[in-house]
């Protein structure tokens, strides 16, 4: 079963259109191994999206050099995963 | 492990496995012999049934309304709210006036399990799986988005042609089964007068079309119905949606399911976003899916009891 320790969710946030066009090729820049979860829509709409542990801190830096903010939305994703399982488990009991 | 007994015991409050949600299907037929039955219009690639529910209090070929939920298989807020409507149609019929009014001139159709393998496989294997589970020859990526499949702008920007990507086209439009399967039952009925496909998340509610920014010719219509719909949403938890067609309020999406409907005669031609707590995204705590299902209920009920005073 494929786990996703480590993966996280950040949200971006496009303050113009320059930086709204660069999220719009996010997914085709396949080396990030992006999983886009909320696409991009507007200036000032956030972009979410799961990236990978071994390409996080390449994103980051390109996020950082392209001045685009962005919050962590999920620290760890599989922790969520773990909760949810549990959750299931328990309420099946 | 205790089975639910009926669909009263059910827990609607937490998520289930495939089976389970077949399970449901079959408790509910056989508890409403005269309102609920089963329709299988299909096999997904793996062979699984493609299970649709009917309710209906008689006649034939009624006009009819169409719900589907979990075409993206990782959204589960989808499918589970998708058993809570099928539930709550049953309990208010004869009680609620307006919705027992829709059902005794039309029928609603309600397929909870649209994508079931990709269901399955987000249990089993992949808990982010989104797409169909079909393999794609020559590529050793599987699986086909099956919002961008549909016959509507077809392969133009807005899907993409790689085949590992969340939004591949796929070869051919309606080459995935659990499209062409509503595509098949869609024609057959012939009468359907509203379709709506419910995904999430981001808290959308949205009209065609996709490809174009050519605004669809009842487009003031469908604009302030959605208006309508989604300020009914907000009533009860205050959960605030943005509207309009899906190029303006979202991006460019070709070959995605309303815009196939809508071209083929079906006006009210809707596709849900379901909430975001802004903290999970698709990953909703169980404990949301029931505000989830009640509020997204309030703007069923206004498409279609709309659809139901505006005959067309």
């Amino acid at each position: 079963k494929e786990t996703f320790e480590g993966h996280q969710v950040l949200r971006i946030v496009p303050k113009n259109e320059l930086q709204l066009a660069l999220l719009k090729n996010l997914e085709e820049i396949v080396e990030f191994e992006l999983d886009v979860w909320m696409g991009v829509t507007g200036v000032s709409y956030p972009v979410d999206v799961r990236v990978p542990p071994h390409t996080l801190e390449t994103f980051k830096s390109y996020l950082d050099s392209h001045d685009l903010e962005y919050s962590t939305m999920i620290e760890d994703v599989q922790a969520i995963l773990d909760m949810e399982r549990e959750q299931m488990k328990s309420a099946a009991r | 492990l205790v089975q639910p007994r009926n669909t009263d015991s059910f827990d609607y409050a937490n998520y289930h496995t495939l089976s389970e949600i077949y399970s449901f299907q079959d408790m509910l037929v056989a508890e409403n012999p005269n309102l609920v039955s089963k329709i299988v219009i299909g096999q997904s690639y793996e062979g699984r049934p493609l299970n649709v529910l009917k309710f209906s209090t008689g006649g034939s070929n009624r006009p009819a309304i169409w719900i589907d939920t979990g075409i993206h298989s990782r959204e589960w807020v989808t499918q589970a709210s998708g058993l809570w409507f099928a539930k709550k149609i049953v309990t208010d019929y004869g009680k609620d006036s307006a919705l027992t009014a829709i059902l005794n001139n039309m029928d609603i159709f309600l397929e909870i399990a649209t994508n079931p393998d990709g269901y399955y496989f987000t249990h089993t294997s992949n808990r982010m799986w989104r797409k169909t589970r079909k393999p794609n020859p020559g590529n050793s990526c599987y699986g086909v988005d099956p919002n961008r499949n549909w016959d509507a702008g077809f392969g133009l920007p807005g899907a993409s042609t790689n085949p590992c990507s969340e939004t591949y086209h796929g070869p051919s439009a309606h080459s995935e089964s659990e499209v062409k399967s509503i595509v098949d039952f869609v024609k057959s009925h012939g009468n359907i007068k509203t379709f709506i496909s419910i995904h999430s998340y981001s808290q959308m509610l949205l009209y065609p079309c996709g490809y174009t920014t050519t605004p669809v010719k009842d487009q003031a219509e469908l604009h302030s119905l959605a208006e309508k719909a989604i300020t009914d949403l907000a009533s009860l938890y205050g959960t605030r949606y943005r509207y309009g067609s899906i190029i303006n309020v979202i991006y460019q999406a070709s070959g995605s399911t309303v815009d196939w409907t809508y071209e083929q005669g079906i006006k009210y031609s809707y596709t849900f976003e379901l909430r975001d707590t802004g903290s999970y995204g698709f990953l909703l705590p169980a404990k949301q899916i029931i505000p989830t299902a009640e509020e997204t209920w309030l703007a069923l009920m206004a498409l279609m009891d709309h659809t139901y005073k505006n005959p067309y």
